[in-house]
């Protein structure tokens, strides 16, 4: 069985809004360290994934491997119905065909449950290179969203330059162009509710260009962290990452556009 | 003319 208790419905409303637009359905993986997805997009375009650790839910409980198939747009209707401050219990029973999903208000005087139909989904798993990136920016996920969002109004791509100076996003389209580039600031801070700043760490400058319409999908998950950080390196996949408090992470990952 | 790349054609199937 799985029993796993979070502290903040928020953050699942959160993940499932950031992946539920790029991939329908996929299979939850949950075993003692936590609880994981990965999926692509129906064109094999761009890859999705979470981790949320075990330590991240008090109490997690799960006593063998699961495989739980979930239809994302039911997953998303039946999280509205859970308050932000919403504590949220997952409770799979062995070789159930449901997911129960638990919702207690913060002074316990609400609590209701919704049972959620599992699917049986053949997935076929992509493994992912474990490689060092030639170039690792940090910047502010609202920067990121700002970014992606104005110069979608340009064009249908974006060319992503790092360099020492720091990271320039540009655009070309029909009617114009253009470009927006963060420099390098001193330091981040990561503490609190401060601004985020742009960091650059790199073995090489890259340039890559990628599709916009993605980009604005990723996104979606910007509201789960202050910074996002795009680790980079010449002609492969790009690895977006936005961090889930310390309790676990998305990611994300979309090949370069190449010119024929 | 701009080709968007699979992900497939740099992570393999296991």
């Amino acid at each position: 069985m799985l029993e796993a208790r979070l502290p903040q419905a928020s953050i699942l409303k959160k993940i499932v809004e950031s992946v539920k637009d790029l991939v329908s359905q996929a299979n939850f993986d949950c075993s003692d360290s936590g609880i994981s997805f990965q999926a692509m997009d129906e064109s094999n375009i761009a890859l999705s994934s979470f981790l949320l650790r075990a330590d991240g839910f008090d109490p997690y409980r799960c006593d063998r491997n699961l495989s739980l198939g979930i239809k994302f747009a039911s997953l998303s209707k039946i999280l509205k119905c859970a308050g932000n401050d919403d504590v949220v219990i997952i409770r799979y029973m062995d070789d159930a065909d449901i997911l129960s999903l638990v919702f207690e208000s913060p002074n316990n005087e609400r609590i209701s449950e919704f049972d959620i139909k599992l699917l049986d989904i053949d997935s076929e798993y992509l493994s992912i290179p474990d490689q060092e990136f030639e170039c690792k920016v940090k910047m502010s996920s609202s920067e990121f969203s700002r970014i992606c969002r104005d110069l979608m109004t340009i064009g249908a791509s974006v060319v992503i330059d790092a360099t020492k100076e720091g990271v320039k996003f540009s655009a070309t389209g029909d009617d114009g162009s253009g470009s927006v580039l963060l420099k390098q600031s001193g330091s981040i801070d990561n503490e609190g509710r401060g601004v985020v700043g742009t960091s650059v760490e790199m073995v090489e400058p890259v340039s890559l260009e990628l599709s916009l319409k993605y980009l604005n999908n990723f996104t979606k998950a910007a509201p789960l962290s202050d910074s996002v950080a795009i680790n980079m390196s010449n002609g492969i996949p790009v690895m977006f990452q936005f961090d889930v408090g310390d309790i676990g992470y998305i990611r994300y990952f979309l090949a370069p556009q190449i010119k024929d | 003319k701009i080709h968007q790349q699979s992900l497939l054609s740099f992570f393999g199937t296991p």
